[in-house]
């Protein structure tokens, strides 16, 4: 599977639609502290399943919706999805260079809502597609802020836990 | 199962072995499952000798180290098995500039190798002068974050200004 | 006892709110006990709101936010009750320019009016060149390391080589 | 009180007599990575009274003897110096400006034995003399590598604890 674009509204601080391309190679993302780097960080594990507010800097988990700033009110609704490309052979089947998008949706005080091209579906079918990918939202593929020296600094089974989820 | 876990471990070893001594410019490290117990939920455990210095517990290791034999073990698992998509979020901050370019060069090889996608958040302009291309994050309107792509003058530019 | 302590937080608050409003450029900042308890045992509850934002939890904050905020409370301290001695090391690895800038400013005015000694640990050379004085660390031997004084012009070549 | 220098023998990387000047005002102390920066902190925490080898990245405290390099055999004694100079009431007594110097040392198995003026005093005697300078090795007042976000990051009564020790 390959994942080839990001679209944010209303998450975090990126309250206007946004959309970030996730092409081969590296992509350097760069910004003044508390742009907003991280916060696209954390879209891209909020879509891929994270299910702690914690994994997200927040208290709760309506707290990744757009809060307001001093010029705009406050949201009550954010939505990421994630542009992903086949070949890929279940739950969804794609065939290789065929694409879909998941979407992850919260309502202020609801609670999320997943969508793969527009179809309802449960958080455990992004689960099952995206885990052959090793790119779930706990993973080492995703090094937070922070983060890099835990790998050295764990014990022997915290260790392996992260890396783990990398492979 | 078992097989395929230590089939997969002792790759990602012999890149970590090559990758910490190309890091490090020499020097000497080792990943093992820990003795007692099932392969299947065994402990990984991790010695780190730079060059030059004794080995002794990891945690003894200076920050820009620790990062950087993280980076090797992080790097070594992408090699073994690649995965479509790595975020690094300043992995970077704790390096001193000759392990910055050390590191970049190695990022830039394994995207090469194993075909992962990587995004890297960073302040460090060595960094941004080694991706392949470059997105701004700005808050021109305060509170609200705006993404555009930019150039690598532009990229050094912003970090500068607030 | 109790009204030493209380007096106490009070100059670090006042402190606290005009420092952080010094370094984040406005917004607002709050420091204090939690209500229910005791103060002598009660704990410290912090909230920030850089300017143009609107206030959520600290922990939303992004990791230079956290910086910024916890140099002013720190700072807030040694101003309200100045000790001998703070050593920082590397305070500023996840500050953009512009804010160590505006640290570095706050560091210099900070030891001149508490009279507090300062060591600071950094790799940047905007850091390096508000510091009063420098020292370099090397190995020039391997796993030994020597002390030496150094300007400013060798101090930003020390990092870049390894 | 004021601190003012620190000496260094067999600690760590300094395996040779090193000797910091701790003047007024800001000093900065740079290096690349591994070169020692953190050892020096780590010998002001030592000789300030840390307790805990874990405090200090070891294992067990004969982790901050010298352990030898490619080129030179471990040792078996670490000595730390800090120079100090009153006014200071007690236990020790120092009219205003008057130097004296606390040591403590390390014999491999052996544990930490400490001086003062090359007089043996325990290490509470110590604690007792830089108590009331906000100055002991736990303090805030010495903020490590990695620590300053968990000003804001901890529980309210975590951030007291951090705070207080340096006030
Ligand atoms: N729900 C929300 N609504 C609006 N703004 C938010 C929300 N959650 C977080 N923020 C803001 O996002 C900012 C943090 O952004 P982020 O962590 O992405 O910064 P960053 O670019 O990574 O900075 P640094 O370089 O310091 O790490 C904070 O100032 C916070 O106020
Ligand atoms: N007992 C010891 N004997 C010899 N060397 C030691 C001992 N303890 C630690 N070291 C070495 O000291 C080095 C770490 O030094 P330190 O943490 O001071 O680096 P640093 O200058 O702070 O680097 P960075 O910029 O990466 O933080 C490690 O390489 C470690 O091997
Ligand atoms: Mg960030
Ligand atoms: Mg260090």
């Amino acid at each position: 599977v390959q994942l080839t674009r990001l679209r944010l509204r209303g998450f975090k601080s990126f309250c206007d639609p946004t959309e970030l391309e996730i092409a081969p190679g590296t992509t350097g993302i760069v910004g003044p502290n508390g742009c907003g780097k991280s916060n696209l960080v954390d879209a891209l594990r909020w879509v891929m399943g994270e299910g702690s507010p914690k994994g997200l800097r927040g208290a709760e988990m309506d707290d990744v919706i757009f809060a307001g700033s001093a010029a705009r009110p406050p949201l009550d609704v954010a939505e990421v999805a994630l542009g992903v490309q086949g070949p890929v052979e279940g739950p969804l089947v794609l065939a290789p260079g065929e694409r879909a998008e998941i979407l992850r949706r919260i309502v202020r005080g609801q609670g999320s809502t997943w969508r793969i091209d527009g179809r309802d579906v449960r958080q455990r079918d992004v689960h099952h597609l995206l885990a052959d990918a090793a790119a779930g939202a706990r993973g080492a593929s995703i090094v937070g802020q922070g983060q890099i020296a835990l790998v050295v600094d764990s014990r022997p089974d915290e260790r392996r836990r992260l890396l783990e989820e990398a492979a | 199962a078992r097989e395929r876990l230590l089939a997969v471990l002792a790759a990602v070893e012999g890149h970590f072995r090559r990758l910490f001594v190309q890091l490090f410019g020499g020097g000497r490290a080792h990943l093992r499952l820990a003795e007692s117990d099932d392969p299947l939920t065994a402990g990984l455990e991790l010695e780190a000798q730079p060059p030059g210095k004794r080995l002794a517990h990891v945690s003894l290791l200076s920050g820009g180290e620790k990062s950087l034999a993280g980076l090797a073990l992080l790097m070594a698992f992408f090699l073994a098995r690649p995965a479509p998509l790595c975020v690094l979020d300043e992995v970077d901050a704790a390096l001193d500039d000759a392990n910055v370019d050390r590191f970049t060069a190695l990022l830039a090889e394994t995207a090469r190798v194993s075909g992962t996608r990587f995004l890297v958040v960073t302040h460090h302009p060595l960094t941004m002068a080694r991706m392949d291309r470059l997105y701004g994050v700005t808050m021109a309107e305060r509170g609200v974050s705006k993404l555009v792509s930019v150039e690598l003058a532009e990229a050094v530019e912003l970090r500068a200004t607030a």
